[in-house]
């Protein structure tokens, strides 16, 4: 069973703390302000007020049993840096901190963080890809090598039978899934539109309408885009 | 062509620009500080420096090119609000906003923005999400109903090829890529790893070491981890 330390509880300390309690696991969420260990203390496991930044103040977190900690701390770098660094004094055996700047992550993974985030550089990227490529509604990165984009069926391979079409040999993409909508009426003539979620099979025909989910490298997609 | 305003130019705005300007498409920057707007004017289309709350003042901006606005002002509430309400009267046909809490959501919603983010929540929900399932070494939420998953291939699907184990319809997943490790020895009789992908195919057949991409929706992926 998981243990986390979230250090910090600004929303993203406190949505981190709320995920991954629904997700089953156990949240030691410190903070030095006492209104915020209130707001926290009846939804995770144990919700300690300390100075992140004063050893003596740390004998009080059961170490021990922590497996992962996430330092939220965000616009606070010194707290940032002196709380990772004690962390990795403690013996955390992983710590995941946030950074805000470019030397702010130099300087964490420097003092022992073995992963930084930076959520404003994360999110610009993915915002910005997203809304850069019309014609894809949604495009996930899967490792290195694959990505998962989700498009307007073309039209020229449209009403064949996918097997038919051979398209992981001839593009080296694979489709996944359909998303198709299906029209019909409501009982007072109300047009209702429907959308179900179809796994893509040999024998599946593509109709002008769909949404198909596609597998490939981003040079095998780009290339297929142009169909 | 493209055409974007980025107002705000925080490490959010910037990474907006640059992403943009990456993807082919044109950036016109605003913010209200000189020193931003000298950090980005190489690299972007146009960079304005301009109060976006002074209707007045966004007489200087090319509102008739600008299809899509993103409004990165964060701590700012008050600008945030303001600006996102200009933009909207200006007629931009789509902006984006963000927001730095609930609140802050619904309003600018209310006075025009057509989608809202809040970075800390989605990273939060993200990076918990991928911290708490350690036998999924990642995870993507695809639309509201499917989630795409890499794991361990389970015992009870390898050496037999796939068209047989009929994964579609016994647990309405499919299985769409498998990372494989090759191992082998270089001159000097070192041992050399290297990871091909493969997309599945009905006669592939799953190794021991192999880890696969799976699609399904999140309670049969979960029915699935089990076997
Ligand atoms: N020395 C410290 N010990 C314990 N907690 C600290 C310390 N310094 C800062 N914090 C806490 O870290 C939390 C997050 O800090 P940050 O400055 O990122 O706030 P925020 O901007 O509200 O966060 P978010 O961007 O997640 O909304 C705050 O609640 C603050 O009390
Ligand atoms: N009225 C305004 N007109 C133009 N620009 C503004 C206005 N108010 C704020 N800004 C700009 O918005 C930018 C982003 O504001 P924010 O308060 O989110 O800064 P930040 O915390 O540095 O951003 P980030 O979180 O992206 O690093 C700032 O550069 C600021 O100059």
């Amino acid at each position: 069973d998981k243990v986390f330390a979230v250090i910090g509880l600004g929303s993203f300390g406190r949505q981190l703390c709320s995920t991954f309690i629904e997700r089953g696991a156990s949240v030691i969420a410190l903070d030095n302000q006492a209104e915020l260990i209130d707001k926290v203390k009846e939804e995770v496991t144990q919700a300690i007020r300390v100075d992140t930044t004063d050893n003596e103040s740390l004998a009080l977190v059961p170490f021990e049993d922590i497996q992962t900690a996430i330092v939220a701390i965000g616009e606070n770098i010194e707290a940032s840096i002196l709380t990772t660094a004690l962390l990795k004094r403690k013996g955390v055996p992983y710590i995941l901190a946030r950074a805000v700047s470019e030397l702010h992550t130099q300087v964490l993974r420097q003092v022992g963080a073995d992963e930084v985030v930076n959520l404003e550089i994360d999110e610009g990227i993915k915002i910005a890809q997203r809304l850069a490529a019309p014609d894809i509604s949604d495009r996930f990165q899967i490792g290195s090598a694959l990505s998962l984009v989700e498009m307007k069926a073309p039209k020229a391979i449209q009403h064949k039978q996918l097997h038919s079409l051979d398209l992981r040999n001839r593009y080296r993409i694979s489709i996944v899934a359909i998303y198709r909508s299906t029209h019909s009426v409501d009982e007072v003539g109300n047009p209702l539109k429907e959308q179900t979620v179809l796994f893509a099979e040999p024998s599946t025909v593509l109709e002008e309408q769909d949404t198909i989910l596609i597998v490939g490298k981003n040079e095998d997609i780009d290339k297929f885009r142009e169909l």
